[in-house]
Order: C-alpha cells, then structure tokens, then sequence
C-alpha cells in the first residue's frame, strides 16, 4: 500500500457516498447514468472473483465487498425504489448499449489471455473487467453531456470517480519504483490510461467553473 | 513470487 493508491481507494468510497447523497437528497436520479452503475457492478463481480481464491488483506477484501454491495443497492434504488423508479429517464440514457460493451472487452479479454497463456477463467473474467471499466464510464459522460448543465453533487461525483483513476497511475509509477517484486501488466496501464483521458475533458470544465465559482456547464 | 501490476489491487 502506498499514499496514492490509498488516496485513490479513499477518492473511489467518497465518489460512492457522494452518489448516494445525490440520490438522497435530491430524491431523484436524473442525471445519474443507470448504465453506468450495472457496467461498474459487471466490473466488480467479475474482478472481485478472487475473494474466493486468494487473500491480499482484510482491507482488501472489505472494500471489495463494500464495492460490490453499494454499486447493488444504488443499481436496486433506481431500478426498483420510488421516487427513483418513477423519475429515471432510461432514453437520456440510451448511448452504448451493455452488450456492446460487454462483448468486445469479452473478446479482448479471452485473445489477451490466450496470447498471454493465462487460460483460467478467473485470469480471463479479471483481464475483462480491465477492459471493461475503462469504457463504464462513458454513459455517465453522455448523461452529462445531455443535460449540459451539471448538478453540483452529480459533478462532485466524477470527479471523484476521475481522481480515484488518476491517483491510480500515479500508484503504477510508485510501485514499479519502490517495489522489488513488482511485474509489470501493460494491459493494465493501457485501460488505466484510456480510462482516465475519459475524464480529462470532464476535469477541465469543472475545475474552470470550481475557480470562477460558477454552475458547471458543459459545451455542446 | 511477483506479483502483477493491479492483481492485489482493487
């Protein structure tokens, strides 16, 4: 464990909490991206296979499980729980469709692993789930884009979500330095680094509207 | 044994 990927870890619970005081107090999931949550849900449980097979830390596997059940209930609120139910708008949340998400990183994944000779399928779901939360986030940028004006917390949000993933290549860096039983996954530092240039075009707009003090609005 | 980049990560 190092700073960076505990700043990171601790970025990801807060961007969690904040989502669900969005949802709370606001009593709505309008703006929030339903699609979003299930691929981060996908991305979990089929990472978190390894709570089975191998123990790291009881942190560890705390915040795996706490991942994993929180992503469940906001996924089971909007999905099945008034007010949410009623309130979410599934056609502003209609870009990118599951399975054509699901299918390529499946894909992906399954040569990635032949070519690398890990051929279990624990090795194969975890290689996915690489693959697959780089692209999760994307809906949830389209939602913003859609509504243009973003809600204070929805905004507090991502950028937590960014920061977490930002915080993590730094963590990379550090690691390969500083730890002698390191090996490198390039696989790993690839999707890390598509999935955060996601969130840089969503940072600077929210860090020019943070300075200037103003309501975070995205161009068209 | 080494361990890969964000195996024991989460």
């Amino acid at each position: 464990m190092n700073i960076f990927r505990f700043a990171g870890d601790m970025s990801h619970v807060v961007s969690i909490l904040v989502l669900l005081l969005r949802l709370r107090s606001s009593k709505s999931a309008v703006g929030i991206s339903l699609k979003t949550q299930e691929l981060f849900l996908i991305v979990f449980v089929t990472r978190y296979l390894d709570l089975f097979t191998t123990f790291y830390s009881l942190y560890n596997s705390f915040m795996k499980v706490a991942y994993i059940a929180s992503t469940t209930y906001i996924i089971w609120m909007i999905r099945f729980q008034e007010p949410y139910k009623s309130k979410y708008d599934a056609s502003q949340d209609s870009f990118l469709h599951i399975k054509f998400a699901v299918a390529p990183c499946a894909g992906l994944a399954l040569f990635a692993c032949l070519v690398k000779g890990e051929l279990s399928p624990i090795d194969i779901l975890w290689t996915f789930s690489i693959f697959l939360e780089a692209l999760a986030i994307v809906p949830q940028l389209f939602v913003l884009q859609r509504y243009r004006e973003v809600e204070n917390l929805t905004g507090h949000y991502v950028f937590f979500l960014g920061a977490y993933r930002g915080l993590y290549i730094l963590n990379w860096v550090y690691r390969s330095y500083y730890e002698q039983f390191y090996r490198h996954n390039w696989l790993v530092y690839v999707s890390g680094a598509v999935q955060t240039a996601l969130y840089v075009d969503f940072f600077y707009y929210y860090v020019v509207s943070k300075y200037y003090g103003g309501k975070l609005t995205l161009p068209t | 044994a080494k361990v890969a980049a964000a195996k024991d990560e989460l």
